[in-house]
């Protein structure tokens, strides 16, 4: 068990190579995610962080946090940002750029867009296995709805509950842009 | 695990048995809420709510910034909890083999979603912080059921205020007549009680969302509920129709008999 003590913990663990990313777009983008599954000293520390890219206007679905507060740094590039808090009420929406910081409060739905130079950033979690939540895409809250629940709750025909679960298809949290019916 | 929020203040001299003081009215239904600034439920960290959801009601998706446990006081029903990173796995073997058989299917051939538990009297319901939670009431009579949240738990890293984020439909709160009688006390505490409540697509831009969904702009307005006049707990024209377990029969009993054929 030498190698479980904190002495000899590994201690760092390289985020930007894009050969680890766990989600990849050919046209949107990539996230790698550091939990404490992938590096256990995050336990202790009781954090955990992101890296993402986007390619030009491609979106970071809108999803939210359910155990964490996130910390964005801007790396490169630029997005435009919304965030919405309880009771749907818009907390933020504008522009972020290289060196600017966002937090993202526990369980506020947010989206972003990169801009026509991409965007790419870092964020830090408070906790040591962040859960996002997404509301678009294969993994999304609405995809795991009846879709009569969707009908009801939006007003809305089957056949728009059926693309509103499932236009996406397969993709999760990188959305390609220009996809629309 | 208390400790994050820090110890709570509780200088309380004289308990006393509480009632709601706020309440919320839907289309099919109230949601009525105890005043969580009350000196013993902050004492305790807690925030309790009442649901009253007539027949065919729909409790519209939310969830809260806390984990909760819900008592279903009377009534019966069914619940969805959408946890997240799990699949959308519950599909009837029923469906397959219709499928196989080349009938048409009611139901949409593609739909597929999380578990649907069916639940009665009696019955309590765990809810981890941030999941997403649908309750509909399938009986004859009201659907009644108390949900108590733990605002200090170590799972919300926000401040002890209760906060509920919809994922559908939109509110504006109604005064009724015991509401009134707390709102002037409330008013001079600085408090904003009559603030609608929107969800969370709302917040969002028409365009991204279109975007986002690979929908029209028109169904992405619909997202965000901005005419629905419905309130937060809605009628189902017909009832509710999803994949699950034939009613009567035990899920696990269920699994049991179809494990041959997987």
């Amino acid at each position: 068990g030498v190698e479980e003590t904190i002495c000899s913990m590994r201690l760092k663990q390289n985020i930007a190579n894009p050969t680890r990313a766990d989600i990849y777009s050919e046209k949107g983008g990539r996230i790698t995610t550091l939990n404490s599954q992938k590096l256990p000293i995050l336990n202790f520390l009781q954090m955990s962080a992101e890296r993402g890219v986007l390619y030009q206007n491609a979106l970071h679905a809108p999803h939210w946090h359910s155990n964490a507060h996130s910390v964005i740094y801007v790396t490169r590039g630029s997005c435009r940002c919304q965030i919405v808090g309880n009771q749907g009420r818009q907390v933020f929406d504008g522009q972020l750029n290289q060196g600017q910081m966002l937090v993202v409060p526990q369980n506020f739905a947010v989206v972003k867009q990169a801009g026509n130079e991409g965007f790419e950033w870092v964020s830090f979690k408070t906790n040591d296995n962040a859960m996002a939540i997404p509301l678009v895409g294969k993994t999304s809250v609405l995809r795991a709805m009846p879709v009569d629940v969707l009908m009801n709750a939006y007003q809305i025909s089957r056949e728009e509950a059926q693309r509103l679960k499932y236009n996406r298809q397969e993709e999760t949290m990188v959305l390609t842009p220009g996809s629309r019916s | 695990s208390r400790h994050y929020q820090g110890q709570s203040q509780c200088r309380i001299e004289n308990i006393n048995a509480q009632e709601p003081n706020r309440r919320v009215e839907s289309e099919a239904g109230v949601v009525e809420f105890w005043d969580q600034n009350n000196e013993q439920f902050e004492c305790a960290g807690v925030a309790p709510t009442r649901y009253i959801i007539q027949p065919n009601g729909l409790l519209l998706p939310f969830f809260v910034n806390a984990p909760r446990l819900v008592y279903i006081v009377q009534g019966r029903g069914m619940s969805g909890a959408l946890i997240p990173g799990c699949p959308e796995t519950f599909h009837s073997i029923r469906q397959s083999a219709q499928l196989r058989a080349g009938r048409s299917q009611q139901q949409g051939a593609r739909d597929q979603h999380q578990k649907i538990r069916s639940i009665r009297q009696g019955d309590i319901l765990a809810l981890p912080a941030g999941v997403t939670h649908w309750l509909y009431n399938e009986g004859e009579t009201p659907l009644v059921a108390v949900s108590l949240h733990d605002t200090s738990s170590n799972a919300n890293q926000l401040d002890r205020n209760l906060r509920r984020f919809q994922l559908a439909g939109s509110q504006q709160t109604q005064t009724t007549s015991y509401q009134q009688r707390q709102q002037q006390r409330q008013q001079v505490r600085g408090q904003q009680q009559d603030i609608p409540e929107n969800n969370i697509f709302n917040g969002f831009n028409v365009e991204t969302l279109a975007e986002a969904f690979g929908v029209s702009t028109e169904t992405a307005r619909k997202l965000q509920g901005q005419n629905d006049q419905r309130g937060n707990i809605v009628f189902v024209e017909g009832g509710l129709r999803a994949i699950r377990p034939q009613q009567g029969e035990d899920e696990e009993e269920r699994e049991q008999r179809y494990r041959t054929a997987n």
